[in-house]
């Protein structure tokens, strides 16, 4: 079924873009094939204003408080979080990995900096995952278009800022045919 | 266009108020 697209209320304040929340969870002992994470990935719902946005966020568990292999997904609304669609087919991400107790916060700062649009990149930014992991977990941000430079370094430095993580954090950044071929 | 551009600190503000409830 078509989802409603989501309107700020009134004296509510609007963002730039309306967003989706998503979450994900692997099924123990299944392939990871394409058609089984579409099948395990579900849509929370979408928001259009800040107030909006709180009123989610605020009823979600953290993902420092998510066990076994899960994410949180939040994208633009419209766009899948999926390689395929048509908005990240050029596209690529920054990687975060984080030792376990740091998920919470930076998972906040990343989704509060692309909602309050500080990455200042036009429209290149397609949205942010959380994934728990075992032994640490890991952030992401997707955009566009893998291929500019100019935005993708935009988007580290703002990442580095944002998220206020050790100098000596490392940050990856991979495309999404990378991610397909292998 | 003009974009809306929110800081850390006034979206943490807006968490609270009675609108978001």
């Amino acid at each position: 079924a078509k989802k409603k697209i989501a309107v700020p209320g009134v004296g509510e304040h609007p963002l730039q873009y309306n967003y989706s929340f998503w979450y994900s969870r692997r099924t123990p002992g299944r392939p990871a094939s394409t058609q089984s994470y579409e099948s395990n990935i579900r849509q929370i719902g979408s928001f259009a204003s800040v107030e909006q946005f709180w009123r989610f966020y605020s009823h979600m568990i953290r993902p420092g408080d998510l066990t076994g292999h899960s994410d949180f997904h939040l994208f633009k609304e419209g766009i899948k979080p999926m390689w395929e669609d048509d908005a990240n087919k050029q596209g690529g991400k920054w990687i975060i990995r984080l030792r376990k107790g740091l998920a919470s916060r930076c998972w906040e700062n990343l989704i509060l900096a692309m909602l309050g649009e500080q990455f200042m990149v036009g429209e290149e930014i397609c949205g942010a995952v959380v994934s728990v992991r075992f032994q640490e977990d890991i952030i992401s941000i997707w955009n566009k278009t893998a291929s500019d430079q100019a935005t993708t370094a935009r988007i580290r430095d703002t990442l580095r800022r944002v998220l206020n993580l050790p100098p000596n954090t490392i940050m990856e950044y991979k495309t999404h045919t990378d991610s397909i071929n292998f | 266009g003009t974009r809306i551009i929110y800081d850390r600190k006034f979206l943490l503000d807006r968490r609270n108020s009675p609108i978001a409830q």
